[in-house]
């Protein structure tokens, strides 16, 4: 065995933050489960799940395209989930997988599981091709249990579970979050169109924020629903805006008379801070690459500011329509893009600015069918891409119906 | 990319993804022949396959099973 890198604690939290759909979703868990335990049996680690906020280890399953993960999958077969070594905790699964249980088709969740959870607990791979930390899945096997081999390594990290910290071990261990579903709050529906928030994020990710969820647009669909706070810790759902600064790094988020800043996704010490300098409940914010300002929104109003120096409000807000030209008051949210261009968004609908900061002709136009890859007027009316594979999409075509001219759409999209 | 007949490439790609090859920090970036041959002997002898350092079906077939993203330390010289 190889020892990558060890926790300096021995109880530890878990989430698990989407399922496959080649599994029912409790045999999905169960599998997940059982695959913890195939470690806290042999080494004195207990494992906890939490259903919100932090946790440890985080479990999910995405594919060929994750914002979150520098590491995409391949499809069906070859690489089938990676992990991070102690302490960073992700674990994920290609969800392109036929992921089983208690049959030879497919790929086995529980044993791939559980060499992820060996990962994120520090081994590296064996020598051993029958060991559960082999390289190579080795099918599924009906009475599977840990080689001396995946002991001898746990153990060398965390030591043996002897009987009386067995004991100790259980009478010390927290009681477990009561489950509830996996998705404690409704889930917008995307076609909705309806946003809180907007944001151009780090490394030109679109995200798109709707009660207690986030979710990112890209040219082939739509990313997973995350809960926001398993993205950025701390966060609360509901936003008022959301701004990213390519400038400093920061992401502002805002909601009633607070302020949260985070780089990447990790929040910055002293946060969240009290708004006290302009309006709380703002409508919406953007950053303006321009002139490297961010811009807040509220009601007919907005603030001019300048994130590293001491702005000077006393001659703000100042009225909306005296720079944007043309578009409402009260947006719901707002960014500037990519493409260079500024958008509003306010109901089901949005305007584009260009450079000069006035809105193009043929706005306002419908968010759902074209940033959120809604099929128009057809009574399903789920969005396209998302979690489901986007079938025959035509790009070209979401070009054309990401207005703009569809060459300079496709370019930045594609 | 599936590994083909030739596979040639895809087999050195996999030996590179997995740990088995490194790419040298200076000089040019293909690799010396011994050097493939090599990290293919350490695929070989880690997957329980006949050590014969060339890229025979057996070698193959092992590379397209399934399998877990990390990289493998079996290599001596590159896990140092």
């Amino acid at each position: 065995y190889l020892l990558l890198g060890r926790w300096r604690k021995k109880h530890l939290t878990f989430r698990i933050l989407n399922l496959p759909s080649t599994l029912p979703p409790h045999t999905a868990r169960a599998a997940l489960l059982q695959a913890f335990q195939y470690w806290s049996n042999v080494a004195p680690l207990t494992f906890r799940e939490v259903q919100a906020g932090w946790a440890d280890i985080r479990l999910s399953f995405h594919g060929r395209q994750s914002p979150y993960c520098s590491n995409s999958f391949d499809g069906p077969g070859r690489v089938l989930a990676h992990a991070d070594i102690p302490e960073l905790g992700s674990v994920h699964f290609d969800e392109d997988e036929l992921w089983t249980e208690r049959t030879y088709r497919g790929v086995n969740l529980r044993i791939i599981a559980a060499h992820e959870l060996g990962h994120a607990l520090g081994l590296g791979h064996s020598r051993y091709t029958q060991a559960l930390m082999a390289p190579v899945y080795a099918g599924y096997r009906p009475h599977f249990k840990l080689h001396p081999d995946d002991v001898a390594g746990i153990q060398a990290l965390y030591g043996k579970k002897s009987p009386e910290t067995e004991d100790e071990e259980e009478e010390m261990e927290l009681p477990t979050v009561p489950h509830v579903p996996t998705e404690p709050s409704p889930m917008p529906d995307p076609c909705s169109g309806e946003l809180d928030a907007v944001m151009l994020g780090p490394r030109g990710k679109t995200y798109a924020f709707k009660g207690n969820y986030v979710w990112t647009v890209t040219d082939s669909g739509l990313g997973p629903l995350f809960q926001v706070s398993a993205l950025w810790e701390g966060l609360p759902g509901n936003l008022d805006a959301a701004v990213y600064s390519p400038r400093t790094q920061w992401i502002h988020f805002f909601k009633g008379d607070k302020v949260w800043r985070y780089i990447n996704f990790k929040m910055s010490p002293g946060f969240p801070k009290k708004l006290n300098r302009v309006d709380p409940h703002l409508d919406a914010a953007l950053y303006w690459p321009f002139n490297k300002k961010v811009f807040l929104f509220k009601g007919s109003g907005y603030w001019q500011w300048d994130e590293l120096a001491r702005t000077d409000f006393s001659h703000y807000p100042k009225p909306i329509k005296g720079l944007f030209t043309g578009v409402p008051d009260q947006p719901s949210a707002a960014m500037g893009w990519r493409d260079g261009h500024v958008y509003f968004f306010k109901g089901k609908q949005y305007w584009r600015l260009n450079q000069q900061l006035r809105v193009e002709k043929g706005y306002p136009r419908d968010t759902a069918h074209n940033w959120m890859h809604c099929r128009p007027q057809t009574s399903d009316n789920t969005p396209l891409g998302g979690n489901t594979t986007p079938s025959g999409t035509d790009n070209s075509a979401i070009g054309t119906n990401l207005d703009t001219t569809s060459s300079a759409i496709d370019t930045t999209l594609n | 990319r599936t590994l083909g007949p030739s596979g040639k490439e895809e087999a050195v790609d996999y030996l590179l993804q997995y740990g088995y090859l490194q790419k040298p920090l200076e000089g040019p970036d293909d690799f010396k022949p011994e050097d493939i041959m090599e990290a293919l002997r350490a695929f070989q002898e880690a997957s329980e396959l006949p050590v014969s350092g060339e890229l025979d079906d057996a070698t193959r077939a092992r590379m397209r099973q399934p399998r877990c993203g990390l990289e493998d330390p079996f290599n001596q010289k590159t896990l140092k």
